[in-house]
């Protein structure tokens, strides 16, 4: 399912993000 | 020529164990480890019961991840709304990511 690895995608970058 | 030697080998062995070197005993450490249980807080900037949805969304193998509805039934004690409170925060930190639906959750650090 797209929408699945998509959101995956999104919340990985907001973890990486997150940890500065 | 004396009897030196004696109190200087001891002497020599107490110096790697300065006392004063170990403050951290009684300190911040032993705090932390009984604030861990008392407090909502642990170490990660989570609060208890945000670890536990997390460790279980973690725990959970399903592809499409687990739902709220599962997390709601396994966390018998935690109520529906703490529960999304901490899914929510999950989400929005980029811990976990909802899958088929909104009431689906995986773990980004699962796999």
């Amino acid at each position: 399912l797209d929408r699945i690895a998509r959101n995956k995608r999104a919340a990985l970058e907001r973890l990486t993000s997150a940890q500065t | 020529s004396k009897p030196q030697t004696m109190s200087g080998a001891g002497g020599g062995m107490s110096s790697n164990l300065t006392p004063m070197s170990r403050p951290g005993m009684g300190g911040i450490d032993t705090m932390r480890g009984g604030y861990a249980g008392a407090n909502d807080m642990v170490n990660n900037g989570l609060s208890a019961s945000q670890n536990q949805v997390l460790s279980l969304i973690k725990s959970c193998p399903d592809p499409q991840g687990i739902s709220t509805q599962e997390l709601k039934q396994r966390l018998s004690g935690m109520s529906l709304n703490v529960i999304k409170q901490a899914v929510e925060f999950l989400s929005n930190e980029g811990h976990i990511f909802s899958t088929i639906d909104e009431d689906h959750y995986k773990s980004t650090d699962s796999d």
